[in-house]
């Protein structure tokens, strides 16, 4: 897998549409002054990859990475992040395993099969949170739960106790004071 | 199960082995068994010699040499089970020159498979970037995303 | 006793407001009791707008408005009880240029009555000394002092 | 109080004696790379202070603050560190109370007295802990008790729970987020 996209709207401090390219590989630098939002863009992809807990986003409630308003423009009513991924490996007729999906259409009896959907390696994964507390995951545009999400990841990685995000001030708990939790993180990656 | 613990801890410690020389130019580190005996339920230490100075734990090192061992960690448990992207937040806060320059050197092998976001206030790390984002906040409170051409480095310190 | 805590706070309290403002080149922050009817048991909030953004709890601040808070804060009670000299460890590392310039701007002020060590990798820092200490290690594991002359001070960034 | 003078001598990394010169006010830098020291010198300040608990100082115990050798030097047997501190505004007569103190000799029916010692209005306070588990205290360079030298500081914004030396990554902890650590915070400075 390798990321090729992360969009954002309404999530923190980015109250309009931002969208950032990768190229999958390489080193992509973030820079700017204090509290201009580097950090938030961090959450947002910790976020669409499931993060549960509020207090891992800096916040008391997960509510609170809607963007809250400043004195000029007024709160929104929903954050929402979207994380595009390829697969380069995967022949261009498997598609992920999510139940809704829609089938592929293959015309029988020709020398070639027509693909759909165009871009069958690529997986979009979307989050979704309304004030009114309800939020909705989307795996290529269908609606999933947490869980499909998380099936992606195993074993990329990313599951829930990667260390794939280091957050600002963090990465001393890599080496923590206590053994046993060493042994956890070695667990995680086996 | 036991035997898959053993597995990637022998691996991601040879790993570890490996970063730390390059990390350190040298010296050495390494993790053990707590309990040799009983691997199985055992905790692991992990202690380090940066080139010239005594074995120790790795909790004693100083705050800059702490996050330089924390890093080779992180790289050998990556190269174990590597990860689409690597997100890291001012890794590089704590770190001399000489210390950034060995980190972004290991950062560029380790990104061939993995796109590494750094985000970072050092013109020495950004000076190791292919790419890079620029972000303001002109009106207050709301963020923008700006790319940056990497000649614009030095300004885009703010 | 009640009173010399209530004279105490409300003094700190002016200097925090003051202070935050400088470092913060404008915006707000003060200190609240969260029990203003019972003063004498109360805890301490505080709450801080940086220029244009809107008054939240401390500790939502990003890493470098968070160190700037803090100095605010420290400044504040120093100004209050002053001591002969204060040590600082790398404060500076989450810091941009900008926010460099105005921390070490206060600190100058600040200098008049004590002794500031300040420990530091930052060359921005630096050109707000008036002496400066270079720690070497030529031979492992030995610290060895230096006196090092300003115009040395690039040179000095290892 | 103006801080003068900073001595030390097989102190962590400073296995050779150590000075540093102060102008008692303004800026003065510590530079140098990762590893060299740097913080060593913050402990031994805070050390020479009186600070009780080896934890506070990076060690497991306190003998871990004494020059511990490496592989081409034996390790010591003392560390010992020094402060000097100048009271511009005492008369020249006055002395600290320290009651072990050598008497002022004060020479009678002349219209000066001769002021004994020279710079009485200088404080010298001393740390030295041994390899055995010995640990003396000196004021002036006569004994003295812990007690002592917390005396000579109180009020002056260095006792022990004093914010005058803030260690590596520890700036945050003035912001604690519990209200009633901020309260004590306050306490301690009225
Ligand atoms: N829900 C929200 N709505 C609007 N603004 C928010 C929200 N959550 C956080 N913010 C703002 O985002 C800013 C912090 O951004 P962030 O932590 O990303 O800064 P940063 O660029 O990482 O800074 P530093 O370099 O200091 O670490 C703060 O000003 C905060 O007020
Ligand atoms: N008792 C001791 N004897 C000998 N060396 C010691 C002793 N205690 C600590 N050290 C050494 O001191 C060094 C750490 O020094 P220190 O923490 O002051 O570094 P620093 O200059 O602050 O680095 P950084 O910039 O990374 O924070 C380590 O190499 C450690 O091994
Ligand atoms: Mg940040
Ligand atoms: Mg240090």
């Amino acid at each position: 897998l390798k990321l090729k996209r992360v969009e954002l709207q309404g999530f923190k401090s980015f109250c309009d549409r931002t969208e950032l390219k990768f190229n999958g590989s390489g080193i992509a630098a973030v820079v700017g002054p204090n509290g201009c939002g580097k950090s938030n863009l961090s959450d947002a992809i910790t976020w669409v990859l499931g993060e549960q807990s509020a207090r891992s986003l800096r916040g008391a409630r997960m509510e609170d990475v809607i963007f809250a308003g400043t004195r000029n423009r007024k709160a929104v009513g929903m954050a929402a992040v979207t994380m595009v991924l390829m697969d380069p490996g995967t022949p261009p007729l498997e598609q992920h395993p999510v139940p809704s999906a829609e089938p592929v259409v293959e015309v029988e009896g020709e020398s070639n099969v027509t693909v759909l959907p165009a871009k069958a390696s690529e997986v979009t994964i979307t989050r979704r949170l309304f004030r009114s507390g309800e939020s909705e995951y989307l795996i290529d545009g269908r609606q999933a739960r947490l869980r499909d999400i998380q099936d992606i990841f195993m074993g990329s990685g990313l599951g829930p106790e990667s260390y794939a995000i280091i957050e600002q001030g963090r990465i001393g708990q890599i080496l923590s004071s206590k053994p046993y939790d060493r042994r956890a993180v070695i667990e995680e990656a086996a | 199960s036991r035997t898959r613990f053993q597995e990637a801890f022998t691996a991601i410690n040879e790993n570890f082995k490996q970063a730390f020389q390059t990390l350190f130019a040298g010296g050495s580190g390494e993790m053990r068994l707590t309990d040799e005996s009983n691997a199985s339920e055992s905790g692991i230490d992990i202690i380090a010699s940066p080139p010239g100075k005594k074995l120790q734990n790795v909790l004693l090192l100083s705050g800059g040499e702490k996050s330089m061992a924390a890093m080779a960690l992180l790289m050998a448990i990556f190269k174990f089970q590597p990860s689409p992207f690597c997100v890291l937040d001012e890794v590089d806060a704590p770190l001399d020159e000489a210390n950034i320059g060995r980190l972004t050197k290991l950062l560029k092998e380790m990104a061939v498979d993995t796109q590494f976001i750094i985000i970072t206030h050092s013109k020495k790390t950004m000076e190791a970037a292919q790419s890079m984002y620029g972000v303001t906040m002109q009106e207050a409170g709301i963020s923008k995303l700006v790319s940056v051409k990497m000649q614009a480095a030095e300004a885009a310190v703010a």
